[in-house]
């Protein structure tokens, strides 16, 4: 099982969308 | 070779750990009128709430007496129990076996007279370590009680600790008691929202629902399954499925109890998809609040301009967990060479990994971390080598020098999405002597 874990995501804003079902990245986002 | 593309580097600022924790301002709250970081915005479309890192000198949980490396330790420990958990939370799913199918058996309910449920039975054992490493502040109940709750988006089920306790763990600020609320409410053991838990009961005597959660970290809950109020100072929302914990294992950062952020039914976003957030929600996460601070934003403002999209994939067996398709992964700007089954979920043809806010470091399939070692290893032959520490095993000793050069890693994602990581995302301090290690992890680890 691979994780992506939150060290690596600090500083991108992580969006869930379930309406539409799909996850975003933005950076520079905090 | 003119033509070959240029590796690409970026700048890594080397700061080690401090020797102790600097006193950090609280940052001014950017998000306006609000208090402590809350406020609602286009008429009741936007929520936006605080988090804070329960290891920050602002967290009210820091404990002031541990040094930056012992926390650091810490946090590693809790991520290999929680690693551990979700691999096998996952493996069992993909055979349909639920985590809690293996619990049910073990625990026996009765009612007490008085309507207060009690469980008994042999508790489970293993490691008891905290769920989470990001909570949020929020009222429960009306008149609104203040609580912490942990944040983790794997986990669908929102509850806290209420009295009276058949075992509760310490937690900052009085336990909840729903004798002194008035919206709460209990659900009948025949109603759709305590048909939808995964693991529940009833109380004969009372006729209401049970709940239970195993996190299968050695982590559980069980308790009454209500509907109860929530407030996020500004906005208030009733009638919001929940546990109250009676008997309750782990140690959930002090906290009140768990805010399930997950995929299934009966998480926060989607409760709130039913009523009027468009079930969309976005945080930002920082390790210490010093440039931005994180939060936790539901409705239409949290989905920044910018934002690239990958397609959030299904498990038909847990829908907990937020897979997405990882197709590749670049160092210095380079794909690595990485079998397309490394990051394939299980034997029913889905694939993906799975995007956590609670365990810190990334766990990559060896046949996917080992290229990666392999590469940034390669790329970096002037930095001087200081071998393994905790889960990491590529370490350099930065000592003495200001800025260093590290390549560029980035994650790709299907449908053209790109995590460009800054330099601080994959290249860590863990000690105030200058160690920095490379803060990817093979998911064989601990295995």
């Amino acid at each position: 099982v691979s994780i992506i874990g939150n060290i690596q995501q600090q500083g991108f804003r992580i969006v869930f969308d379930g309406v539409s079902s799909r996850l975003g990245f933005a950076a520079n986002q905090c | 070779a003119r033509h070959r593309r240029q590796p690409r580097y970026q700048v890594l600022h080397v700061s080690p750990l401090p020797s102790k924790w600097q006193e950090v301002p609280r940052v001014a709250d950017s998000l306006g009128q609000s208090e402590k970081g809350v406020r609602k915005v286009d008429n009741s479309t936007t929520l936006i709430l605080r988090l804070t890192h329960r290891d920050s000198p602002l967290s009210p949980f820091a404990n002031p007496k541990a040094s930056p490396r012992e926390l650091l330790k810490n946090r590693l420990a809790r991520d290999e129990a929680r690693a551990s958990a979700i691999s096998v939370r996952t493996k069992l799913a993909a055979r349909g076996i639920r985590a809690n199918d293996l619990v049910v058996e073990s625990v026996n309910y009765t009612a007490r007279e008085q309507g207060v449920v009690d469980f008994a039975g042999p508790l489970m054992s293993g490691l008891k370590q905290g769920s989470g490493e990001y909570f949020i502040e929020l009222g429960v109940g009306s008149p609104p009680r203040q609580t912490y709750m942990v944040i983790d988006t794997g986990s669908d089920i929102i509850w806290l600790q209420c009295t009276p306790c058949v075992d509760c763990y310490t937690q900052s600020g009085p336990i909840f008691d729903p004798a002194l609320s008035s919206s709460y409410e209990s659900l009948a053991c025949t109603s759709p929202l305590c048909s939808m838990l995964e693991l529940h009961s009833c109380a004969a005597q009372t006729n209401s629902c049970l709940y239970q959660v195993a996190y299968g970290d050695g982590s559980f809950t069980q308790g009454d399954f209500v509907l109860e109020a929530l407030s996020f100072r500004g906005a208030t929302m009733g009638g919001i499925a929940m546990g109250c914990g009676h008997d309750n294992e782990g140690l959930f950062a002090s906290a009140a109890g768990l805010f399930g952020l997950g995929g299934g039914p009966l998480s926060f976003p989607s409760q709130l998809g039913n009523l009027l957030l468009r079930r969309v929600f976005s945080y930002c996460l920082m390790d210490r609040d010093e440039s931005g601070f994180s939060s936790l934003m539901f409705g239409s403002a949290a989905v920044p301009m910018n934002t690239q999209f990958t397609p959030l994939l299904k498990n038909p067996n847990l829908n907990t967990y937020y897979y997405v398709s990882l197709v590749g992964i670049s160092v210095g700007g380079s794909m690595l060479s990485i079998p397309p089954q490394a990051f394939r979920m299980d034997g029913n043809g889905g694939g993906g990994v799975i995007v956590d806010s609670g365990t810190s470091v990334t766990r990559l399939a060896e046949v996917a971390y080992g290229p990666l070692r392999s590469a940034f290893r390669e790329a970096t032959p002037d930095l001087p080598f200081a071998g393994g520490f905790s889960l990491f095993d590529t370490c350099y000793n930065l000592s003495g020098q200001a800025n260093v050069r590290v390549p560029l890693v980035s994650l790709h994602f299907e449908g053209g999405a790109e995590m460009a990581l800054p330099t601080s995302n994959y290249v860590i301090p863990v000690d105030t002597e200058g160690t920095y290690c490379l803060a990817f992890a093979s998911a064989e680890i601990g295995a």
